[in-house]
């Protein structure tokens, strides 16, 4: 690395005089010396990059790519997973080749007391041998940073694992830090493009006034006006993206105007100004697209088999915490089948998943839209049960059964396609009789599953809460409402039943009992998908539309049955009414497209 | 769409696997019918 032009980077030790927006601020958080380079991407573009001088530098996003790899005449299809600390990030798959390329990008952030060694596996995949590990590195990030180079890329061997010392191929990546200048643009940047609505590249007052509120900071809240005339330098009543980078970098040395991480909630240390910078960055990048390799793994084994980097990220492992972050790159979710008691990967809708990373991506979206987000959803819900009532909507079942082709089993719906005249019909199709065994059906102290779906259970609300539930004003007593709820089931066993589009859709009775009542809730229509749930800032359970039965039973007392809806999914009809006896298994209601 | 059953403070003993797999934040894929558990009351003892 170093390509030639390494000189000292004025703009990072200069306080005062510079001509861009962004070296006129003092900063000496920033104040490192660092030697600067050019890196040449894969795409033809290039950007400014640095190089650390000494260990007291090693604090920042460290930019790292994995090039090529040459494997020594052995052809296969490659993939190469990076280690760094508690995380495993993943390179795509590449063709049959002895000299796979990848160009895989990944941010890492780099902590002055955090790990310093990244270990670099190579995984060969095919039919035979699955993700197979054939040679492996460790590299000194600090040591890679710190060294002096001509080259834009550098060279590893990599080592057999079987065989000490034995090498098997090498390895060529590159790796830089990340202009802390370019850091902070970076980050206004991002944060302009959400809150710039009209897409003109500026904040109006309004605009504005949105941003400082989505920042949850009281304070600066109360003087809006004053911070959007102290951004506005040239006066054209809206912030630019380097007006927006100045006034970020400059309030953070003096007032901090984030005291908390939008994106995952964290609180972030006043003190530690670059790290809260960083954090914010990483955060923001997740789920965007911009960083080519997948991650969130726990070791490079986990991450060698495609699902399993879903695991940790629902798994709680990831190191900014739960929730938004760790969901939004989900455009599958893991599952364990109880059936073939395998790990299974589901897919989720890609239209679900945009209108999901829209509205729950950020805290931003989510808190700014407050009200607004309400209503979008239940139009966007009302208009798609319109539409998927309507007759040419039946067209759409073949496209639907095709893109869940491995996960609707056409033998056991009660009717053939033809029999269905609109796609909501289908969506609530009946099973034939038998289809789903109840287990110990002469026992009405066992109890079964109420439906189709990805169950979780939790014997009391509070590992509910630890596990699975993040929204912070989840309650038993919210969820059922002050109707139905009673004081015994005060930390009750919890089960969440949630059924994803290509479920069947038709819920059951999990007990045998007589049913005391119906109590409907009006709320929201938010996702119930994990992404949302696990989400400190949604509260989907205790805010989303609801009916609220409670079910007498002789071996299980009362068991209170809630069904939510959720975006799209929004309409619950029940089968049953207030007086009905049900036995365990009996078809309790259905969710149908709606509001 | 979801349904969340709550179940009274101790009146159901969950099957394990379904709980070990909620421990590690980990979804259960379930079919209607699937034995949930069973009751911990003494009348279900009783029965057994």
């Amino acid at each position: 690395m170093g390509h030639g032009s390494s000189k000292e980077l004025p703009e990072t030790t200069n306080t005062e005089g510079g001509s861009t927006a962004s070296s006129r601020i003092k900063r000496p958080h920033i104040s490192r010396v660092f030697r600067r380079l050019t890196v040449s991407r894969g795409n033809g573009s290039s950007s400014s990059a640095l190089k650390l001088v000494s260990a007291e530098d090693f604090a920042g996003i460290a930019l790292l790519t994995l090039i090529s790899a040459d494997m020594q005449q052995f052809k296969d299809k490659w993939l190469a997973c990076v280690s760094f600390g508690e995380q495993t990030f993943r390179t795509h798959i590449s063709d049959q080749t002895e000299k796979p390329v990848w160009n895989s990008e990944k941010k890492l952030l780099l902590e002055k007391n955090g790990p310093r060694l990244a270990r670099i596996s190579v995984f060969e995949t095919n039919r035979i041998s699955k993700n197979n590990l054939v040679g492996y590195c460790e590299i000194d990030l600090l040591e890679l940073l710190t060294q002096e180079s001509d080259s834009d890329f550098e060279v590893f061997e990599l080592f057999d694992p079987a065989a000490t010392g034995k090498v098997v191929g090498r390895i060529s990546l590159s790796c830089s830090v990340e202009d802390p200048i370019e850091t902070e643009k970076n980050f206004a940047r991002r944060i302009l493009a959400i809150m710039d609505y009209n897409e003109d590249g500026k904040l109006s007052f309004s605009e504005f006034s949105d941003l400082i509120k989505a920042f949850g900071n009281q304070v600066a809240e109360n003087k809006k006006e004053e911070l959007f005339k102290a951004a506005d330098k040239n006066g054209d009543d809206a912030v630019s993206m380097d007006e927006l980078a100045e006034l970020l970098a400059f309030q953070q040395e003096n007032e901090p105007l984030i005291n908390c991480c939008p994106v995952c909630g964290e609180i972030l240390e006043v003190s530690d100004k670059l790290n809260t910078l960083v954090h914010l960055s990483l955060c923001f990048d997740e789920g965007t697209g911009n960083q080519v390799m997948t991650g969130g793994f726990l070791t490079d084994k986990q991450a060698s088999y495609g699902w399993m980097f879903k695991l940790s990220e629902w798994a709680h492992f990831s190191s900014y915490d739960v929730g938004l972050n760790s969901g939004s790159s989900a455009s599958h979710i893991l599952v364990f089948d109880r059936k073939t008691k395998r790990l299974v990967e589901e897919l989720i809708d890609k239209k679900i998943v945009l209108s999901m990373r829209a509205i729950y991506q950020s805290k931003i979206g989510l808190h700014l839209m407050d009200k607004g987000a309400k209503e979008i959803l239940l139009s966007i819900s009302e208009k798609q049960g319109r539409e998927m009532n309507t007759t040419e909507s039946a067209g759409d079942i073949p496209k639907f059964v095709e893109f869940f082709k491995d996960q609707i089993n056409l033998a056991e719906v009660k009717y053939p396609l033809e029999h269905f005249k609109t796609f909501n019909e289908f969506f609530i199709r009946e099973l034939k009789p038998g289809t789903r065994p109840i287990a110990s059906m002469e026992r009405d102290d066992v109890a079964i599953c109420a439906a189709d779906s990805r169950l979780m259970a939790f014997k009391s609300v509070e590992d509910g809460q630890r596990f699975w539930i993040k929204g912070r004003k989840f309650s038993v007593q919210g969820l059922l409402g002050k109707e139905t709820y009673s004081s015994a089931f005060a930390d009750g066993t919890l089960v969440i039943f949630r059924l994803a589009p290509q479920d069947y859709h038709r819920f059951h009775s999990p007990v045998s009992g007589t049913i005391e009542k119906f109590v409907k809730i009006p709320g929201c229509l938010y996702t119930v998908n994990p992404i949302a749930v696990n989400s400190k800032y949604c509260n989907v359970f205790t805010e989303n539309k609801r009916e609220v039965s409670i079910i007498s039973t002789a071996h299980f007392g009362k068991v209170a049955f809630v069904a939510i809806g959720a975006t799209m999914v929004g309409s619950i009809t029940f089968s049953k009414k207030a007086g009905d006896h049900v036995k365990k298994g009996d078809e309790y209601g259905y969710f149908s497209f709606g509001g | 769409s979801t349904v969340i059953c709550v179940f009274e403070k101790d009146a159901i003993e969950i099957d394990e696997d379904l709980l070990a797999n909620s421990a590690r934040s980990l979804e259960t894929l379930v079919s209607v019918g699937m034995k949930l558990g069973v009751a911990t009351n003494k009348q279900a003892k009783v029965n057994l």
